[in-house]
């Protein structure tokens, strides 16, 4: 505004007029220990429209019945400033009603990277318009979701269902036992193995240090869950013994610079196995929690 | 972990395309100072506590 140079451009808000409401979930004693989250399920009851809001609707804005909602993931730091996460979308129409499922099982991961089990889960669930612009229609106003209630285990209070595996049953083991040969029937562990760098011709006379080192490899195999549970996870590839955690490997090398000699360390990523572990081909690689 | 993820990643780590050509004499003069063996030591003690993310 008041520049000779452009012309002015005024702008218009848009109402977003979005509804949010807040879910606070206590998830003390929710998750079993030594257990695998595999999915999270948030479960929302969506309210039937009644009939005369219906009518009025189709009469002001035919133009859609869909309304967009979106699942949130809210971190209050201890600073007391919040962070949100989009975790889940997807549009609902004013002519349906009833459960309504969202995956959150990301923001269970998020919670879990907090390490504070007594601090609730916090799920910021917000209804909007379908999509912005002033041809949106106003469908997102009749969406309504039963809330928690003052009192537990009514109907239709949102629901949150945690699905997990057992580690006992389905997870690795730590490592391998020395004595014992690995055969078919050895649960997924960590063997010793060991890198003899002086026996490698390409090392001699440019590795200084170390002489050799044990990288260890993941061996063995992996229960896998019963059909009943690959069916409802079809996401799911079968469970592999995998490195889960590994770590580098320093070096002391020789390097000619000027036709002059020195050492120099050199550090090599992911050479060394930390934890073997069962992991499934196709589950979510958890995001990591940003400081 | 095979020989040739070692030699690769080191080469990597080096920004070196070959092997570099070093023989017997190279390695006999060669003496490692004492902040390079510390900063390896410091390295080696770091690397058995840090713990990175797997595949």
């Amino acid at each position: 505004r008041f520049s000779q140079n452009f012309r002015e451009v005024a702008g218009r808000f848009l109402v977003s007029d979005a509804s949010t409401r807040l879910l606070v979930l206590s998830m003390e004693r929710r998750l079993p220990p030594n257990s695998e989250l595999v999915q999270a399920v948030l479960r929302l009851f969506q309210e039937p429209v009644p009939e005369a809001a219906l009518r009025r609707h189709e009469r002001l804005s035919p133009r859609s019945d869909l309304a967009r909602v979106t699942i949130e993931w809210l971190h209050v730091r201890a600073d007391g400033s919040n962070r949100t996460s989009l975790i889940d979308s997807r549009l609902v129409s004013i002519h349906e009603s009833g459960w309504k499922a969202f995956d959150v099982t990301e923001a269970v991961n998020f919670w879990q990277q907090l390490s504070r089990p007594q601090e609730p889960l916090l799920l910021q669930v917000s209804v909007q318009r379908e999509h912005l612009g002033p041809l949106a229609s106003s469908a997102h106003r009749l969406v309504r979701f039963a809330s928690q209630g003052p009192w537990d285990g009514a109907q239709d209070e949102p629901q949150l269902e945690l699905h997990t595996l057992d580690l006992r049953d389905f997870g690795a083991q730590g490592n391998c036992d020395p004595e014992a040969p690995v055969t078919e029937g050895t649960r997924c562990c960590r063997q010793e193995m060991y890198i003899d760098l002086q026996g490698m011709k390409w090392a001699e006379h440019w590795v200084l240090e170390p002489p050799g080192f044990l990288a260890y490899e993941c061996v063995g195999t992996c229960q896998q869950p019963p059909q009943a549970l690959t069916f409802k996870w079809p996401f799911l590839g079968p469970r592999q013994c995998i490195a889960s955690e590994t770590t580098s490997l320093p070096m002391i090398v020789g390097i000619k610079e000027g036709g002059r000699l020195r050492a120099q360390v050199v550090s090599l990523p992911n050479m060394r196995v930390q934890k073997c572990s069962c992991a499934s081909d196709g589950s979510p690689v958890p995001r990591r929690l940003e400081p | 972990v095979t020989e040739e993820q070692i030699l690769g990643s080191l080469l990597q780590q080096l920004q070196l395309r070959e092997v570099p050509a070093l023989d017997q004499s190279d390695a006999e003069q060669l003496v490692t100072p004492a902040h390079v063996r510390a900063q390896y030591v410091a390295l080696l003690q770091r690397s058995h506590g840090a713990r990175s993310r797997g595949k």
